[in-house]
């Protein structure tokens, strides 16, 4: 089992809004069911992005990245870097 | 912006079209706002336009207005600004005009945004860090809200792929709905690809010096004066004070730590009432400003005229050249005295040139894309800023409402402003199409006040200066729009992936063409050093100027390169109407780690469609 500091909070990017009848955090809560492994669902999803795109950001393992980034309904997955003001 | 919007020709009298200007709302990605500033007050301000779908969701004691119609935190505990950054941004992209404006008594005038008379959404992610998943969460409300133009000062120390980094994920689904982004270049210059915005629906900012540079002065000796770079609020009345190197008052470092007056090296008793001089600039004004120095005069060894930095004690930073004056004399006296002056303006004939900081291209992901796009203002520019912020980074106790500040962060705004003059303009304009319109009309610019060994070019300004007053009339743009950026895409990335971008099923064609005919209005091609070579450049443009009217193709030729134009005239019948042309360059021998730089000027008799043509080598 994954513990808190094995988990870094990652950008799970799926393009655009699906046209049509569709529930994008019901979405994102299954696709992160399916990679997780013995925690709780809400306390790893961070943020729903679902008015103008689609995808979500939770803390992830290496592993569960791994997982998510062989999902053909996934663009991309990276780790929620830091920016900087410039 | 006392300064730069007159400075390029962009004149509180200036044409506007004040009721679009009004229903114009700017997407402000960035560290808050501070709500109270004068910039922000919505005397003459009518509701939020119908179509705004945002909130005011700006946490405790955070009050919108009809000019701060929108504001919403993904970090900290309200949309206020605590750095002064976001404040600073917002002000100069749309703040109100607000007379004699200063920086204690420096900077004076009329600080004032591109568009004063738009409304402005801040969308706070950074406090003072920005973490991409706030970011992102920023962008997918300030497109549903229903923004403009979003402009985001913040980026990535590097350049992360399209699809890694959230700033590009966040402005294509903001072009798809129809708003441009516009991202600072970063400040990682002079070094080649430290550009950190790579994608081509994002106009992507490089800074640019004004013509009015604020410098200081130190006097020593018997008058002679040497002139150094900072933003000196205080003032020693002209009294001499003893000048001492950091190496002769310290009592517990090495000769070289204490000559760069690292932390902990100088003694307090030591520096008191005196001017202390040190040969590094990061670590020592802290050091000297805890110690309780009077003074600092710092070395400034990257011969660098755009860091200039406000700090908490009278001090300036030379230049080698005239910091070894002023250890020659130190050296040659047994009492040596001087003084620092309040810093003053002087102009600069030279301006605009790009800033030292400025990030350079090429652009690492996609090397057809010449990345910057633009230049803009963005060195000593005063705006507004958050009274509760510290003014310097050095624990200055000092609180103001406009602040003098450096960045390719203070010329994103610019842009974005520029951005939503001509959308003020030409409502229906596409992204891309006000893109295009301030990347033509751009004033060419040049090397002349570069350093050598550094990058230049359109590697460092894009296609130019920008000009808000040629932009609304562009004559000619290139077009493009979602399908052809997904095109662009399909070119490097996997189709199905693509598709999911796309939200469509818009697939890929079989000939997936070539990155060159991304009807872009720059053109770059990266081929191999010293051999020969032939690239072909597919463009077409849209006409917007006179329904009738015919267009020469001119080519500033470079003897390295043969360039042909096919067709080389343009005649358009109507408005809208749409030309296509090929530009084919072709010849040899550039050398490894070199760039030849020429221009396609398209011309009517009165509008110059200019873009300039960049060969490379790696």
């Amino acid at each position: 089992k994954a513990t808190s500091e094995d988990r870094e909070v990652s950008i799970v990017y799926l393009g655009s809004l699906p046209h049509g009848v569709y529930s994008p955090l019901s979405h994102h809560h299954s696709i992160l069911q399916r990679v997780i492994q013995g925690s709780s669902l809400e306390s790893l999803l961070v943020r729903s992005y679902k008015r103008s795109f689609n995808g979500f950001a939770a803390k992830l393992t290496d592993q569960e990245r791994e997982k998510l980034a062989n999902m053909k309904e996934v663009v991309s997955v990276f780790p929620s870097r830091t920016y900087q003001l410039q | 912006t006392t300064r730069s919007w007159d400075f390029m020709g962009f004149d509180e009298k200036i044409n506007r079209n004040a009721t679009v200007e009004s229903d114009i709302i700017i997407g402000v990605i960035d560290s808050g706002i501070w709500p109270e500033s004068e910039s922000f007050t919505d005397v003459g301000f009518g509701p939020a336009p119908k179509r705004w779908k945002g909130a005011c969701k700006g946490g405790k004691n955070f009050t919108c207005n009809n000019k701060l119609i929108g504001a919403r935190y993904y970090t900290a505990e309200s949309a206020r600004d605590g750095t002064g950054h976001g404040t600073h941004t917002a002000s100069t992209a749309a703040g109100n005009g607000v007379k004699d404006a200063s920086f204690y008594g420096l900077a004076q005038g009329t600080a004032r945004g591109g568009v004063p008379s738009a409304r402005i959404a801040a969308y706070k992610v950074c406090a003072p860090t920005c973490m991409a998943h706030n970011i992102l969460a920023a962008f997918d409300d300030a497109i549903n809200d229903g923004v403009d133009i979003i402009t985001i000062s913040i980026g990535l120390g590097f350049m992360a792929d399209v699809y890694g980094d959230a700033i590009s994920i966040g402005a294509f689904h903001a072009m798809e709905n129809g708003i441009l982004t516009t991202n600072s270049a970063g400040n990682n210059g002079p070094s080649d690809g430290t550009v950190s915005s790579p994608a081509p629906w994002i106009l992507t900012v490089a800074a640019s010096s004004i013509d009015r540079r604020i410098i200081d002065k130190v006097v020593f000796g018997i008058g002679t004066t040497v002139v150094g770079n900072s933003v000196n609020s205080f003032t020693l009345n002209g009294t001499s004070f003893p000048l001492v190197h950091g190496k002769d008052v310290s009592s517990n470092c090495t000769e070289e730590d204490a000559g760069y007056c690292k932390e902990g090296c100088l003694d307090s008793q030591l520096v008191k009432g005196k001017i202390v001089l040190c040969d590094r600039y990061t670590s020592a004004i802290p050091e000297a400003y805890k110690a309780g120095a009077l003074g600092s005069v710092v070395l400034n060894f990257y011969n660098d005229d755009d860091l200039s930095l406000i700090l908490p004690l009278a001090a300036t930073a030379l230049h080698p050249k005239e910091y070894s004056v002023m250890m020659s004399y130190m050296n040659s006296t047994r009492d040596p005295q001087g003084t620092i002056l309040k810093s003053e303006y002087i102009k600069d004939p030279a301006a605009p040139h790009v800033a030292f900081f400025s990030s350079r291209g090429p652009n690492l992901i996609l090397p057809e894309i010449i990345k910057p796009d633009i230049s803009a203002p963005g060195v000593q520019i005063l705006a507004a800023y958050s009274p509760d912020a510290s003014i310097s980074e050095f624990e200055d106790k000092r609180h103001v409402k406009y602040k003098i500040m450096s960045g390719t962060s203070m010329a994103c705004p610019h842009a974005a402003g520029v951005a939503a003059y001509v959308k003020s303009f030409h409502p229906d304009w596409s992204p891309a199409a006000i893109k295009s319109s301030l990347m033509t009309t751009a004033w060419p610019m040049n090397d002349t006040s570069t350093k050598s060994n550094i990058s230049t070019g359109e590697f460092a300004y894009g296609s130019g200066h920008i000009n808000p007053v040629k932009a609304i009339n562009p004559g000619l743009v290139y077009e493009a729009s979602k399908e052809d950026y997904i095109r662009l895409l399909c070119m490097k990335y996997d189709e199905g992936k693509v598709r999911l971008v796309s939200g469509d099923n818009s697939t890929c064609p079989t000939d997936k063409g070539s990155p060159l005919d991304h009807n872009y209005p720059s053109m770059a091609a990266k081929v191999a050093p010293m051999n020969p070579f032939a690239v072909k450049f597919h463009r077409r443009v849209k006409n917007v100027g006179l329904a009738n009217s015919s267009y020469k193709a001119t080519i500033f030729q470079d003897s390295k390169v043969e360039i042909k134009v096919v067709p080389e005239i343009l005649s358009f019948k109507s408005l809208n109407e749409e030309k296509a042309f090929d530009v084919t360059v072709a010849g040899s021998g550039v050398p490894f780690g070199s760039q030849v730089s020429t221009q396609l000027v398209w011309f009517d008799g009165s509008h110059s469609v200019r873009s300039p043509i960049v060969v490379y080598t790696a």
